[in-house]
This record gives C-alpha cells, structure tokens and sequence, in this order.
C-alpha cells in the first residue's frame, strides 16, 4: 500500500522534474513528502526555482509561473497514468505568449501517444492542433459545432469571434 | 484504445442532435464565452461514470438535460454516446468498436448502455476501471483544475498520486 | 449599522445590475439577500440570466460569463465606493475578444473620474490605455521598467515578448 | 486625489530603484510572466499600509525585501514611496502634495515616512481612511480575486459591502 505510493511519489517526481525543465527552458523542480517517516498520511510539497531565479516557495511565484508548474505536475501524472485520450479546458490562460508556444511544444511530443481535445483561446495551442472545432451558439441558448480548416486566417477570425 | 466519436443529444446547451469525430493527435475547440466548449468536456465526464453533480457545475443529476431558451422549450432527456475503437482489446468485452450510452430523464431515472445492451452503472464503471478513464484517472483536466491545484492542501496534492496508484 | 449595509445594498445593487447589461450587451443580474430578515447576518447570492439565456444558478455559467459577472460587481462596488485610483491584475484573463471590448469600454467609461493602472496581457485593454510600461527581466531575477510608446506594432510585439 | 508616481528599491523582484510615473486616464502593464508586474501592484498595496503577508503572497514582511538572484546578493531592506497629488485636499494634511514612504529591513523593523517625517503604521493607515484607499476599499484587484469573489460563500460575499458601508 505504502509501498505502491511510493513508487508512484518516485516516478511522477522524476518526470516532474524533467518536464519542469523542459516547460521552463531549464530551472528545477521537484514535489517533497512534508513527513518523509509518514507515508501513510503525508502530505506533499512543491518546490521549484524557475530559472534564473532563486528557489522560492510556489506562492511567491508570478501567476504564470505557478500554472505553468502544476501544468508541468499534471502531465507528469499523466505519463505515470496515461490515458488513451485526454481533454484539456483552457489549462494555459494565464500563460504568456512564449509559454504558449513552450507549452504547445509538450502537447505536439504527448500527442504521439495520447489522443488531446484541446479547449482554447489562444493561438499558439490552435497551431499545433490538427484539427478544429468551433462552437457556437448563432441561436440563443443552443450550442452549435463547426468544422473548421486550419488556414492562418482562419484561426485569427475563429480567435475573434 | 482512441476515442472515434461523440454524440450529443439534449445535454446542457446541446439542444439539437451533434456528432463530434475525433481523429489521432490534438483536436482542438475553440468559440466565445459561453458557447458551450466546456459542455463538451461535461458529456465525456459525465458519460464515462461522473456521478458527482457538483463536478458537472450543477445541484443535481437533471441539471444536465437542456433547460430550455427563448425559442425553445425545456427538453425531457439528456444522452450522449462515446464510441471507442477497441481493436487492441484494453476494453475488456469481445467487441471491435465500443459505443457507451448514458441518458438521464426529469423524473431522475437514468438508463446505460454498452453497445445498446441495456446495463447497470456499475458495468459501465467496471468496463473503464484501469483503462486511463476510470476514477482517478487525468482523463479530464476541467477549466479550474490548475486554480484548484495551486490552492490544494498537500493533503489534497497527495490524493492525486494516491488515485493514480 | 443595519441601515447602512441595507443601503449600501441597494445602491451597489442598481449599479450591478446596470453594469451588468453594459458587459453583457443585455441580460439581467441582481444581488439577493440570501435572508432578509436577517440584515445583520445574511450572506448575498447572485442571480443572473445573460441574454439570450434562462435564468440560472451562476455555477452553470461558463468560465467566461462568471468572470465578466465578477467584474460587474466588482465596478458596481467601485462606484459605490470610488477610489482616486484603481490597480487590475489581469481580470480579464478568461474573457474572449468580444468581452475584452465591451471590458475595455467600462474601462474608458470608468477613467473618467478614476486613474486605472490595468497588468494586462489583452490587446483590447492595451487599445484603450493612454500610457504604457513594459516590465522586462533583462538580467535573470531583476525587474526592469521601459515605457512604451503605443504603436500598433509596439503592442503586438510587447504582447509577444 | 490623484497619484503621482511610486519609486520602488529593493522590493521583491526591483533589486534596481526604480520610479513610475502616472498621468490621468489609463496606464497599461505588460511583460512575461514572471517579470514583475504584481510585484508593482504589491508595492503599493504594501506602501499603503497592507499588514497581511499572505495578501503580498509571502509568510512574513521581510519576504519582500529582494533575496538576490544568481549575479546579485539579497538586499537589507526594501523601500517604497507613493506619491500623491493632494491639491483637493482629501488627505487632511496641508501639504499640495503628500509623498508616503515605507520601509523594511531584514531584522523585521520597519520605518513609515510621510513628506519625510517618521511617522507610525497607524498614522499612514488613519491618513488613508475614508480616502477609498483604506482597508475596505477597491483600490487593489488582486491577480486572484476574481477567482476568489466567486469561490466565496455567500456570507463572505457580504463581508465585500460590509467593508465598503
Ligand atoms: N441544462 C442546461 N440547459 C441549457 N443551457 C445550459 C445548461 N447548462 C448550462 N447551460 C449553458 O451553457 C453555457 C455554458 O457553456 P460552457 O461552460 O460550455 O461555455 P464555454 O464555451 O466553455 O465558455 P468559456 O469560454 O467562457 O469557458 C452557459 O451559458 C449555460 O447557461
Ligand atoms: N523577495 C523577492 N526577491 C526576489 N524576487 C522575488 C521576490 N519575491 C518574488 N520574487 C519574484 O518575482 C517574480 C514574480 O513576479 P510577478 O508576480 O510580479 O510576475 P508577473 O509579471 O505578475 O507575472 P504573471 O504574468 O505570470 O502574473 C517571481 O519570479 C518571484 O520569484
Ligand atoms: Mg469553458
Ligand atoms: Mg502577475
């Protein structure tokens, strides 16, 4: 029981670390048992220094950095447990620009294995999909699902709609 | 296993009859606020087994049968379908092609199917466990789970490797 | 005491309701006093039906039309309340392009009478700002301050940066 | 009432000092994520007297005093000081303009300044009451409160008008 957890501690805890580095262009990350003797019971810690940057308790963090983080611990349990599918909705909000693209890079190398349905506003995600669907509700109160081509054009008014 | 399709029918804003088809790869959603994305992510929750309402953004189950808008009524029953190819064989039931049905009514009452052969909850539950899709698994990543995450106890943090094991 | 939260009530309740169909571009949302009987004590729920739509629980709402609800209230509270100045820490994260405009249209309408520092990602909100600085982490761990000048370009490339 | 400009020294990520200047109207913050930008929305929330380390999203006061990065040792203190235009007289002070200043060194002591003159916490806190930019007032938006307000129960909801009345 005891012992099963801490094999999975092990193992998310090193893909963590490596998709930390790989999200954030370097730095370090790592999750810590709050009670090393406790297994049964203790809780988990996250402790991360972005690159550049000192190691700092997660809340001291900006916005962005502690998304990308969990982002970084959410994929790490996904490769302990994989899915055959996976659906995310609108994880990269507070992401700017350039973690869009950091971010859409780990989906693109996920995606090799595991199916992605990829709730989204922003244009960097939409670029690496290879497909679209737009929703939308031309009748008040009713959904209505659009397929869509991934022309360049097309993704920038599908973004402005 | 690979997801294939999703039928929709009386869902939450999902008023009329959609299939959604879902090819190898990242499939992506987009469309203004409120249009019904998440909604989309609702039906394959709700369809693999959720029975907590509350992660369904609702009070009860019947919350998710379309409530009706100006030009329309309320409709009576809400059913979505999943269709899986199962040609590896990780489903454990002697079939190529998978499609599980979950339908609720007004009344409450609910019905399952598993390749039209009416089945209990259970069954449906029983057929995901250990496939990537069953409880515990990070199958569905809702729009609040990052926040959640980040204001967890790591108590709660430690819940997510638990299940997992 | 009673009498003041009572009119407090009142008033940032017209307010919201008011603002609320600016957002929304029509719609209807009130405050309601969970028990009014109890004015000492009762807590506030929020009722709104955003056009076109049945009146509903805010929990079903999406992540958008929760957010843009929040910000109604949070205006209809400044206008009760005026500060000289007001500083928004992206509060419009989950907002599609369309909300970021009516948003930024609050905003300009707002600026009138209070000075508004916005930390924005949004192009919208960068549009309606008279002035603009860039913070920058040249040297790893040190923020740096540059004005900007809005050009068009100048924005997009800073919303890139 | 109208603001000036804050400078800010040693505050959090501004190991440089640094000075902002505010006109009328609307002021747009932009720049990656980890750059800077709530650390200037703490200065000021801290230099109008926040006591709450958890709001300034440390555990104690000195965690706002710069704690170095790879080229650069931590700093002893941290400073800010806020600049107002008081020609309409709302801070009922006789100075056209009001400067207001806080500090914080490593030890835990801190020093409040107005127009120079040391002062107390209380004397910057009494200063700002009834200003809207007291304790109760929305002069701050917080980068999560948004999240918060609707997460909040209803009772916590009416705490927010409470504190404005
Ligand atoms: N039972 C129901 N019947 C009809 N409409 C419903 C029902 N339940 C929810 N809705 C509507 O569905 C809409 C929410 O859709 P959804 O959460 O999928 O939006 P979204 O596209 O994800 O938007 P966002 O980008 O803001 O997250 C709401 O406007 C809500 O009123
Ligand atoms: N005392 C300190 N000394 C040095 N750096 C600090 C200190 N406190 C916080 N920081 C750093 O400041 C950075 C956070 O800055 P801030 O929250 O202002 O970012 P931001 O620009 O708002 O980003 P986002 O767009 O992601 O919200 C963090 O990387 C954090 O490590
Ligand atoms: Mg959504
Ligand atoms: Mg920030």
């Amino acid at each position: 029981m005891t012992k099963r957890f801490a094999g999975a501690f092990e193992e998310v805890n090193n893909a963590f670390g490596d998709i930390y580095q790989k999200l954030f262009g370097g730095g370090t990350a790592r999750l810590q048992l709050a009670n090393p003797e406790d297994l049964l019971e203790t809780g988990i810690d996250i402790i991360v220094q972005p690159p550049g940057k000192k190691l700092q308790n997660l809340a001291l963090l900006s916005g962005g950095e502690r998304a990308l983080t969990v982002i970084a611990l959410l994929f790490a349990l996904l490769s302990f447990k994989p899915s055959p599918f996976c659906v995310l909705d609108e994880i990269e909000a507070s992401l700017d620009e350039t973690n869009v693209e950091r971010f859409s890079q780990l989906l693109k190398l996920f995606a090799e294995k595991t199916q992605f349905i990829v709730i989204s506003h922003r244009q960097g995600t939409m670029e690496v999909s290879d497909a679209l669907y737009g929703v939308t509700m031309e009748e008040a109160g009713v959904s209505k699902i659009v397929s869509v081509r991934l022309t360049e054009e097309g993704k920038q008014e599908f973004r402005s709609a | 296993l690979y997801l294939k399709s999703v039928e929709i029918q009386g869902f939450k804003s999902f008023a009329d009859k959609t299939k959604l088809e879902f090819g190898p790869g990242i499939t992506a959603v987009v469309g203004p606020n409120g249009s019904g994305k998440s909604n989309i992510s609702d039906c394959i929750r709700w369809v693999l087994g959720e029975q907590s309402a509350k992660t369904l953004r609702g009070t009860k189950m019947e919350d998710v049968i379309f409530a009706g808008s100006p030009h329309r009524k309320p409709l009576s029953m809400a059913e979505v379908s999943l269709t899986l190819d199962n040609s590896s064989g990780i489903l454990n039931i002697p079939y190529q092609e998978v499609t599980v049905s979950r339908r609720v009514f007004r009344s409450g009452e609910a019905e399952y199917l598993i390749n039209k052969i009416p089945c209990r909850l259970k069954d449906v539950q029983d057929l995901f466990n250990d496939t990537g899709l069953g409880k515990g698994s990070f199958a569905i990543i809702g729009q609040g789970k990052v926040e959640e995450i980040l204001n967890s106890k790591p108590e709660e943090r430690r819940a997510l490797i638990e299940e997992a094991a």
